[in-house]
C-alpha cells in the first residue's frame, strides 16, 4: 500500500505545470524515505529531478518500493481538478492498475476522487555524479525568469560567464547584442532577495534558452533558485520545495564544433 | 558555431 497525503494541494499543481513542457510521462519512485522522479525530455538535452522526502506529507506509508508510471495529460486534467488550498492524498495499491487522487477542501466539507490508469513507463535513469562546482549562484527566482525571457529575445543561446567581478549573461543576434551583470548584494532586506556567488573558478558557458525558459515555470515553486555551473559540464538549476524537497534541472552545454 | 550536446555524453547511464 502505498499512500502519501500533502497538506498544500497546490504545491502538486505548480510542480506538473512546471514540467509538463518538457516531459510527457514520468515515473513516481516512492520508496520508505520519499518520492522521487527523474525524467528526460525526447532530445536527451534536459534532464528534470524532483526529490520529496517523506516528512513533507502527512501521512506516509510506502509498505515497498513500488514504481507508478504516469502520463502528464492525465495528471493534468486531474490536479487542475483541485482547489489551490485543498489537501491531496495521493494512493495506490499493490497489484492494481490505478492511482487514485483525493482531494479535500480546509475544513472536510468538500472530497473529491479521481482515477487514473498506471502506465508502463520505459525510462533510462541516468547516474548523475556529486559535482564540485566552479560557480554557485543563489538569486531570485523572478529575476533568473526575466533575465531568461528578456535575453530570448534577441538570440538563441545564452552565454553565463562567473567572475570575481559577479555573473554575466549575454545573447545576440540579428537584430544586436545584450549584457546583464549581477552582482553579490551586499545589504538587503529580505534573505530571497539576496545574490550570492560562490567563486570557485571563473567559468564561462553557452546554453539555449529555449530549455531555461521551460525550467523557469518552476518560479511559482521558491522564491529563489541556485545555478550551479562548472566548465563543459551540464548546469544544474535548482528550485527547491518547502523545506522538505526540489526540483533540479540539468541541462547540456552548447560547445564550440 | 556552438552545437548542442547531449546529457548522455555527460552521465553514465544506470
Amino acid at each position: 500500500m502505498f499512500e502519501a497525503r500533502l497538506i498544500q494541494g497546490s504545491v502538486l499543481k505548480k510542480m506538473i505545470d512546471a514540467i509538463k513542457d518538457i516531459v510527457t510521462d514520468i515515473n513516481l519512485d516512492c520508496s520508505s524515505t520519499g518520492i522521487s522522479v527523474q525524467a528526460m525530455d525526447s532530445g536527451h538535452v534536459c534532464l528534470v529531478l524532483i526529490e520529496l522526502g517523506s516528512d513533507g506529507f502527512e501521512p506516509y506509508r510506502c509498505d515497498r518500493n513500488i514504481t507508478l508510471g504516469l502520463g502528464l495529460k492525465a495528471l493534468s486534467v486531474v490536479v487542475r481538478c483541485a482547489n489551490n488550498d485543498d489537501s491531496i492524498t495521493i494512493k495506490a495499491q499493490e497489484g492494481t492498475d490505478n492511482i487514485n487522487f483525493v482531494f479535500e477542501s480546509p475544513n472536510g466539507e468538500k472530497t473529491s476522487q479521481f482515477e487514473i490508469k498506471l502506465m508502463d513507463i520505459d525510462s533510462e535513469h541516468l547516474g548523475i555524479p556529486d559535482t564540485e562546482y566552479d560557480s554557485v549562484v543563489k538569486m531570485p527566482s523572478h529575476e533568473f525568469q526575466r533575465i531568461c525571457r528578456d535575453m530570448s529575445q534577441l538570440g538563441d543561446s545564452i552565454v553565463v560567464a562567473c567572475t570575481k567581478d559577479g555573473i554575466q549573461f549575454s545573447a545576440s543576434g540579428d537584430m544586436g547584442s545584450g549584457k546583464i551583470n549581477l552582482r553579490q548584494s551586499s545589504l538587503v532586506d529580505k534573505e530571497e532577495d539576496q545574490i550570492n556567488i560562490e567563486l570557485n573558478d571563473p567559468v564561462h558557458l553557452t546554453f539555449a534558452l529555449r530549455y531555461l525558459n521551460y525550467f523557469t515555470k518552476a518560479t511559482p515553486l521558491s522564491p529563489t533558485v541556485t545555478l550551479s555551473l562548472k566548465a563543459e559540464s551540464p548546469l544544474c538549476v535548482t528550485y527547491p520545495i518547502g523545506d522538505f524537497g526540489s526540483m533540479k534541472f540539468f541541462l547540456a552545454p552548447k560547445i564550440d564544433d | 558555431d556552438n552545437s548542442q550536446t547531449q546529457l548522455t555524453h555527460f552521465f553514465s547511464k544506470k
